[in-house]
């Protein structure tokens, strides 16, 4: 987890089409 | 054999959900519509532009490449996010997949930014040939990148087909220290039905899936000669890649 942890993040991120 | 039935004992009704969810997933985090492209498309860098990016300093060039590339990276870990299944495996093999097929989904969506008429790409807003990225002292890799597109270029593929085909690039059996291999061989076996289902209604050429499977070694190669061009990068511009390359590209990349 802490060696890839912006992926983890962008993984948790909860965004909507309009956020791209 | 039950009509109902297409693929594998996989409804069709199934295989046309998969489908639709995937294509919805791809359109929703393309960087550019198909009719934004289309307007792009012979929009390309001038003459002196293309001077301008001949003589930037190598560290420079690849730092603008390594934004861009980072960028589309995001709109990748989007797209997968989207794709119904994805999040249901555990969070070791998302990681695992994404990490390991993220650039191989970025060379297949970049065939949509590429002009097969006269070999260009779209970079930072306009077309380029493989002279605009001269500079960075990696022909082999630029040339193959483009000899790549160009070929994917030629199979005249759909939005639909290319939205599943970066699917079944993403969501590999074949990346190594899987936790649940199985899980991921039964979503990669959908998508594959799938896609097999969209390019029979498609095309009347039933080697096109046949073709299309057989450039999945090319991409593999071509981020194996990345990973490359960057360790021998980073061992001449340390500094570069430390502090100013974005922080996603060196986790991903490691180098």
């Amino acid at each position: 987890k802490e060696k890839h942890k912006i992926l983890h993040q962008l993984l948790q991120n909860n965004t909507s089409p309009g956020d791209l | 054999q039950d009509p109902q039935l297409g693929h594998n004992n996989v409804s069709m009704g199934e295989l046309d959900r998969i489908a639709q969810n995937i294509i919805k997933s791809h359109l929703e985090t393309c960087q550019y519509t198909a009719d934004e492209l289309q307007q792009l498309a012979w929009q390309t860098h001038s003459y002196e532009e293309v001077k301008i990016y001949q003589s930037k300093p190598r560290d420079v060039l690849w730092q603008q490449c390594a934004i861009q590339i980072t960028h589309a990276i995001q709109y990748v870990v989007e797209f997968a996010k989207r794709i119904s299944g994805f999040m249901e495996l555990c969070q070791n093999d998302q990681i695992l997949l994404l990490k390991s097929g993220c650039l191989e989904v970025v060379l297949v969506r970049m065939c949509r930014a590429f002009n097969p008429l006269n070999n260009t790409v779209l970079f930072e807003g306009k077309y380029g040939g493989m002279q605009v990225f001269k500079a960075l002292g990696c022909d082999e890799l630029v040339s193959a990148v483009f000899d790549f597109a160009k070929s994917l270029c030629s199979l005249q593929l759909t939005e639909e087909e290319i939205a599943l085909f970066s699917a079944a690039v993403l969501i590999s059996t074949d990346r190594p220290w899987l936790m649940e291999p199985r899980k991921v061989q039964k979503l990669q076996e959908k998508i594959y039905f799938a896609l097999q289902h969209i390019m029979q209604k498609n095309h009347m050429d039933e080697d096109t899936l046949a073709k299309l499977i057989s450039r999945i070694p090319t991409l593999s190669a071509l981020c194996t000669l990345h990973t490359e061009e960057l360790q021998a990068f980073q061992q001449l511009h340390p500094e570069t890649v430390n502090v100013l390359f974005p922080p996603l590209y060196k986790e991903l990349f490691n180098p």
